[in-house]
Formats: structure tokens, C-alpha cells, sequence
């Protein structure tokens, strides 16, 4: 009964990333292998492309955006910012779908609710950039859900510190989809990282010390069921762990660097408030 | 926290219609 309630668990996480998460891993790598036939995804390679692009980019207007200055938004310097700002738009969405999938997970929103601020300050990152992974590979990453690719070089070639923002997520990435993790075992991974006993400022530790080891009971069944020949791969997913909070706490202070090198740059209030007094 | 936090307070505790970001 034991197992089949962790099978029980890992169907409704991985029912909830279905239903919040719209690009997944499945779609993402037939995108990427040109298995969608005539939707081939746009690619960005550089500026050119780049402005031609923008219109399938989701540029929603940030909040406060319409009081700065428009004549600093012209010229080639602008792309970057103009591009950084709707990779914000879509991070705080994502962060929204994040939310909910949290709230998904059994007994995540019985639990104190600063310390579900808590978790969800701590670990939205690391979520995003562990789903980050299954739209990138070697030459370049999926955006605007699926509908274009960009490449990595195209990102490397931008000004500085825009430059430096994406490659260590490709290396990651990389290294990460070695492991070749499916969409459900991804479900009960994300359950994982947001179920952190250990993130600062927990007021109440154990019951969410407790959801997490039920959480990872299931992953680790979840593991030897789906690959049965993938030796040790809960322990090196679990190390995994470690390498994404220096990922996150290095991206953290390179937004810390833009905001104040950029004078035209806004932060999203919603990611404003993950990043205030993170690391 | 709560105070600090108020998009992410207004996520969690909606059920249903998505703040608008």
C-alpha cells in the first residue's frame, strides 16, 4: 500500500505539471528535433532576426515601464533591454505557474503561510532554470513557448553583462539533460527543490521536512520504475541540487549588477520581490 | 514576510483568477 500511495503521488504532481507547466519536455524536444513538421520554431541568430522576431515575442508592457523615457528605447543598444524586458514578462508568469503548481503539492498550502512565501522566495529560481533545461541543448534554447529558438552563440555575441546571463545555464543544461529525466520524473523533482527545509527564515521546519522525504520517497520509486538501467540516478540527480543554488545565487547578482549599471533597466516588481534580500 | 511580499502573498492565497502581472 506504501508504493501505491507514492505512485498516487507522483500521477497527481506530475496531472498539475501537465496542467500549469504549457511548454513541456515531450513537446519541447519534438520542437527541437523538427518533429512538428511545419511548425518549425523561428530561429533568432542575431540582430537582424532578432528584431524581426519580436513579434512573436510575448512583450507585454511592464507595469511601470510607460513612465521611462522612450527615446533611450531606440537604437541597437536597446535590443538587449528591449529583449530583457520580455524575458522578464515571462519569468514573472512563469513564476505565477510556478505558484500554482506549488500549491498542487499535498500539504504545501497547509503549511505556515510566511513559510510558503518562504519557499516559494527560495525556490521559484532554481525551479525555472531546472525547466529551462529541457527547451535548451548545445546550439541554443526554445523562448516564447516554443515558437522560436534562439542560439547560443546569438546570446554570447550580446553586450555585456547580457553576455554572460545564459551560458552557465547552458552548461547546465547540458549536463543536466545527460540524465534524460522524462516530464513526470521532472514533476516530482520540481516538488523536491520547493520543498526545501533548509531555505533561510523557515519558521516551521518539519512539516515541510516531512512533505520533502515523502516527495523524495516517490522520486526515488518514480526512478527505478521509468529507468531501470540508469544506475545511481536519484543520488546524481539529488547532487544536481547543489550545483543549481550556485547557479541561481551567481544569476541573482548578475540582476543585482544590471540594475545598477542599466539606468534604463526595471526590475518586475514580482521578481523585484524574489530577489530583495535573497543571497 | 507577508508585508515584503505582497505579489507572491496574493498568488498563493489566489484560488482561482491569476493576479494580473
Amino acid at each position: 500500500p506504501e508504493a501505491a500511495d507514492l505512485r498516487a503521488l507522483s500521477r497527481h504532481l506530475y496531472e498539475a505539471y501537465l496542467k500549469y507547466f504549457p511548454l513541456t519536455k515531450a513537446k519541447a524536444r519534438a520542437i527541437l528535433s523538427g518533429k512538428t513538421g511545419d511548425n518549425a520554431p523561428f530561429v533568432i541568430h542575431d540582430m537582424k532576426s532578432l528584431m524581426e522576431g519580436e513579434q512573436f515575442i510575448n512583450c507585454k508592457q511592464l507595469p511601470n515601464q510607460e513612465h521611462q523615457p522612450q527615446t533611450s528605447h531606440s537604437g541597437m543598444d536597446a535590443v538587449e533591454l528591449r529583449f530583457f524586458q520580455s524575458c522578464q514578462s515571462r519569468s514573472a508568469e512563469a513564476v505565477r505557474e510556478v505558484t500554482e503548481f506549488a500549491k498542487s503539492i499535498p500539504g504545501f498550502i497547509d503549511l505556515d503561510l510566511n513559510d510558503q512565501v518562504t519557499l516559494l522566495k527560495y525556490g521559484v529560481i532554481e525551479v525555472l532554470i531546472i525547466m529551462m533545461a529541457p527547451l535548451m541543448n548545445k546550439d541554443g534554447t526554445l523562448i516564447s513557448y516554443g515558437q522560436i529558438f534562439m542560439t547560443r552563440e546569438f546570446l554570447k555575441s550580446l553586450r555585456k553583462p547580457f553576455c554572460q546571463m545564459m551560458e552557465p545555464k547552458f552548461e547546465f543544461s547540458v549536463k543536466f539533460n545527460v540524465l534524460e529525466l522524462d516530464d513526470s520524473d521532472m514533476a516530482l523533482f520540481l516538488a523536491v527543490i520547493i520543498l526545501s527545509g533548509d531555505r533561510p527564515g523557515l519558521m516551521n521546519v518539519k512539516p515541510i521536512e516531512q512533505l520533502q522525504e515523502t516527495v523524495l520517497h516517490s522520486l526515488e520509486l518514480q526512478l527505478k520504475l521509468n529507468h531501470p538501467d540508469s544506475l545511481q540516478l536519484f543520488a546524481k540527480l539529488l547532487q544536481k541540487m547543489t550545483d543549481l543554488r550556485q547557479i541561481v545565487t551567481d544569476h541573482v547578482h548578475l540582476i543585482q549588477l544590471l540594475k545598477k549599471t542599466e539606468i534604463d533597466m526595471c526590475l518586475h516588481p514580482l521578481l523585484q520581490e524574489i530577489m530583495k534580500d535573497l543571497y | 514576510l507577508k508585508e515584503k511580499h505582497k505579489i507572491l502573498h496574493q498568488l498563493l492565497q489566489n484560488s482561482t483568477s491569476p493576479v494580473d502581472l
